[in-house]
């Protein structure tokens, strides 16, 4: 079987990464989406029955061939570093570990959300979910 | 009356990208 799948993370830029949007984090608190922090993740996910953060770090970045303003991201999610591909748009933000939001194109993810971004590069750290083993 | 508007809260999983490996065991 093949070792990598294939997401397509939503085309068009969710309302909950516009600066000032409200994030109700898992213990029941309130934070803005531009002061959430590293550990509000690690513990949301921590609280969670079902869902568990993994590690996911980027491989790759190259430009979508199907059109100019989306880029292809390639992940090694996990211990078991499976291959994931997302199609995001180039301001679509990830958060990386430690540093923050982050994007392909952070100057365009400021002027359309107002979200202070840094660039997206090779080797960092994103946060990303996966389901905790029910078992 | 009027009410106010609700301010959206968004909850906070639905700022991660959700990356399901695929299980090969």
């Amino acid at each position: 079987p093949p070792s990598s799948s294939s997401t397509v993370v939503p085309t068009s830029l969710p309302p909950y990464f516009i600066k000032g949007s409200i994030i109700q984090l898992a213990d029941g608190e309130l934070k803005r989406v531009e002061d959430l922090k590293t550990e509000d993740f690690i513990q949301s996910a921590e609280i969670s029955s079902d869902l568990k953060i993994d590690s996911s770090t980027v491989e790759r970045i190259e430009g979508s061939i199907s059109a100019s303003n989306f880029a292809v991201v390639q992940f090694s999610v996990g211990e078991h570093r499976a291959q994931v591909s997302v199609e995001v748009l180039v301001e679509y933000p990830f958060f990386v570990f430690g540093q923050g939001w982050s994007s392909c194109c952070p100057d365009r993810t400021t002027q359309l959300l107002e979200l202070p971004c840094t660039k997206l590069s090779v080797g960092d750290v994103c946060i990303s979910l996966t389901l905790k083993n029910l078992r | 009356n009027v009410e106010p508007r609700s301010v959206p809260v968004f909850p906070w999983h639905s700022l991660v990208p959700f990356l399901a490996p695929t299980q090969s065991d």
